[in-house]
């Protein structure tokens, strides 16, 4: 006879934890900081706070080249996490407080968790939490460990003491199984593009063999943070608009539209419903399970709503972009004049898929210094979070491999020197899997992708010209 | 101020659906189905029952060519599910009797809620599942929700009637939001891959406009049900080491390693033992936590004990994958004796990841009727599973199109007809996503895929040389 077993999320993630990133000591030290750090800068921009993150990697035991005991150290400045909370925050998977429609790199209340679940199912360790909301909170230490198959926190230590230092921000420190010799290059890459996409954050990384990298700022200024929204009626289905109804007190449907989505004033809503032949002044809690349905239909099928607000978004900026370009590749401002290399930056309009809005980045360079190595060099970014892995499976390779032209750009894919940026920002990044390495092939997406590169490419093209048209001249 | 939160497992995917194959109405009613056929093939082949499977999707309202309103049902002769679990195994997300170290298609305790999560979400549907576990036992009718924020079922009918026709399986049936036109052709693709890999099987599928589909089995002889193994050493971390250690009553370590995990006698522990140099009169439970991170490194590291007991696996084998090559190709043994067609299938021996074991088999087939497309035709199956989604991101893909050298077998890729079928089988397929369409490029895996395809390949090249040596001769 067949044994039925109920399991809690952090066993079924436990279970499954290479689909969150965590297959392999090389892998999972890697996924280890990147969790760690994409925390750390979402509680300084939240606060409006240019980021100071220190990462620091120390070898405890074992061999230095393969898999081996480290102690994993991540210093931030962010808004802190409440003494009360802290527990949950990192003991009990599926907790946080990015479950909002607002453009964070968090997104699944699962990732810190990860990171310390591997720490503690290869070395046994335990977390050590320390944290201030502010100059003028009391210092919260937690230690604790995860009891994987209730979810919840196992509280070793919990206790608080004066903010003698006035300080404000985040310290998570525990041990961890890792094989950092073989993660390295792409630890380094990932602060490297952290660098650009993130170029008001300094980031300092103390390797194990005390090797300091510093990532410093290149502005000051933090953009605003994004401001939550209200979900869009294209984006919704029967289950959230049944869990609106169940808290709202609007007294008519036309009020329940106004109040519960984003952008629907007076007009919009009594032209909807018209559209939707639901009756106007019917109590928004006696609609039945039809009605609903009806309801949610019509939404989908209405044109006449406005666009998607994106005040819950946050992107870089054609500006932020061109300096991280130019920083990264080492492009100097006065090649750019002497026309030996060239940048170009796009940022596109507010765009929407399913409901939720996004806005598409891009960014082309050209230079001498770019070595090709036979295809395409992209670099993809997602929420100001760098993507590393997967290229093969994501979107925007997808459009840049197969569906641009590039000899229509004076091209040549793989030889001709060209770094093709790509950075998407969204309320829900469309992840193919919790370990948001790469991003499914939404159309709408991908058309976006596809029609901004096809406007930079057009400057790329002409300036390609150009520069083809004075080395004829200077042949003759 | 931040706002926390915490989310049900249900919850979790519900926001995430997409990442578990639910995005669009096509691709969901394609994942329905599918979800609701592998429930059923598991449920027979665990009962040992040659599977007679019965799938209707009727149109309710709405456009047929476009998103519309559909009744899905789904019927099988398989071993039922128990009355008291019903309201469980479909309304409770991570619930169900598959997390067993034992080949199944099912491995979340997720997919069947999914599919009814979708129906409701999209239609407010409820899902009426009917069963009976024998000839002998009660039928029971069971009509659920699911609360979605708390992850448990809401009862809407739950009675049991006696069973006169001494009937045993399972009916499933909901409405649900699709588009099927769109979604048509990979649906019919996925029942013909499953008549391949599943050759043993019946399935009927009535579809909208009420044609009938019959996929009649090939064989009446059903492989002996994968029987339930206990972890390797090389496959666990201290957390499972500290679940074994909490529910055994072994007196001493040795003792413990012998009665947890699977091929260990009492030579290989003592010796083990000796080789992590860890006291073999110590009472298990007294382990510390330092002594478990010990025990746990040194099974990682020692090469002395036997390779997995493969009895847990339930591959298709040679002759059938053959036979199942043959009919889906259409190449008649006519054509295989005369030569102008050739099929080549290889089982490999048990392999290891991580613990886990796995077998690998493949077939090649050549033969005029292959219309190739300007790439390698490949069909990848995993646990039985047709795998017709995001090939591009796939290990067989990954070898098939990068790492095998087509001409040493006298294959030009995309043009010589050649048809390619990969078949991994495991106690824990390595799929990248929940959504069950790609697998992972894990080292031992992929090197596998690679020896097999070799092996087989040999076989190619010595046909398709044959091939080219009597055309020489026909030509003088
Ligand atoms: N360094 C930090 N500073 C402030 N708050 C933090 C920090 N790290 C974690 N948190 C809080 O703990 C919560 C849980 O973090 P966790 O990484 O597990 O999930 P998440 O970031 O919400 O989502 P994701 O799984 O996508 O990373 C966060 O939502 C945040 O509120
Ligand atoms: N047709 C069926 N016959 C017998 N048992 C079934 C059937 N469908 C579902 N079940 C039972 O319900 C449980 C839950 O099914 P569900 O599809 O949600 O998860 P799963 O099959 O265990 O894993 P996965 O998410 O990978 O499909 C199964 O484990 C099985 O015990
Ligand atoms: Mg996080
Ligand atoms: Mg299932």
């Amino acid at each position: 006879a067949e044994v039925f077993q109920e399991i809690s999320a952090a066993d079924f993630f436990y279970r499954n934890r290479d689909i969150a990133g965590f297959t392999s000591p090389s892998r999972s030290i890697y996924s280890t900081i990147r969790e760690l750090v994409e925390n750390s800068l979402d509680a300084c921009e939240t606060g409006g706070i240019p980021p100071d993150i220190y990462v620091r990697l120390s070898h405890e035991s074992g061999p230095l080249d393969g898999p081996g005991t480290y102690i994993v150290r991540v210093e931030d400045n962010g808004i802190g996490i409440p003494a009360n909370v802290i527990p949950s925050a990192f003991g009990q998977v599926l907790y946080g407080s990015k479950y909002k429609l607002r453009q964070t790199r968090g997104t699944f209340g699962l990732g810190g968790k990860m990171a310390l679940l591997y720490g503690q199912i290869t070395t046994h360790s335990e977390a050590a939490i320390t944290s201030s909301t502010g100059s003028k909170s009391r210092i919260a230490e937690v230690v604790l460990r995860i009891d994987i198959q209730q979810n919840k926190p196992v509280i070793v230590k919990n206790k608080t003491r004066t903010n003698k230092p006035h300080w404000q921000g985040t310290i998570i420190e525990f041990k961890t199984e890792a094989d950092y010799s073989r993660a390295m290059p792409r630890i380094l890459e990932y602060f490297k593009q952290t660098a650009i996409i993130v170029p008001y954050a300094n980031i300092t990384f103390v390797d194990p063999r005390g090797r300091l990298y510093k990532f410093l700022r290149g502005t000051t200024k933090v953009p605003p943070a994004p401001t939550e929204t209200s979900p869009h009626p294209h984006g919704v289905d029967v289950e959230t608009v049944q869990r609106m109804l169940k808290l709202t007190n609007a007294k008519s449907v036309q009020e329940f539209m106004r109040k519960n989505f984003q952008r629907i004033g007076e007009t919009t809503a009594r032209k909807f419903l018209q559209f939707a032949s639901l009756g106007q002044k019917k109590n928004p809690r006696n609609l039945s399970g039809q009605d609903m349905v009806k309801l949610v239909n019509a939404m989908k099928n209405y044109d006449g709503f406005l666009s998607p607000d994106p005040t819950c978004l946050s992107p870089l900026g054609e500006n932020l972009l061109e300096t991280g370009i130019k920083k990264e590749l080492g492009i100097t401002d006065q090649e750019i004049e002497t026309g030996s290399a060239f940048v170009t930056t796009l940022q596109r309009r507010p765009a929407t898929y399913a409901g939720f809005p996004f806005i598409i980045e891009v960014g082309l360079a050209s230079s001498k210094q770019i070595e090709m190595q036979g295809k395409i060099l992209l670099f993809r970014f997602a929420n100001k979070i760098p993507l590393l892995f997967d290229e093969a499976s994501d979107v925007s390779w997808k459009v840049v491999d197969t569906e641009i032209d590039w000899r229509n750009y004076k091209v040549i894919p793989g030889e001709t020197p060209l770094a093709v940026f790509v950075h998407v920002c969204s309320t829900k990044i469309p992840y193919k899997t919790v370990g948001k390495e790469f991003i499914a092939d939404r159309p709408e997406v991908e058309h976006e992708i596809l029609n901004a590169i096809r406007e930079v490419g057009r400057n790329l093209r002409l300036y390609l010209s150009k520069r083809e048209h004075l080395t004829q001249e200077k042949r003759r």
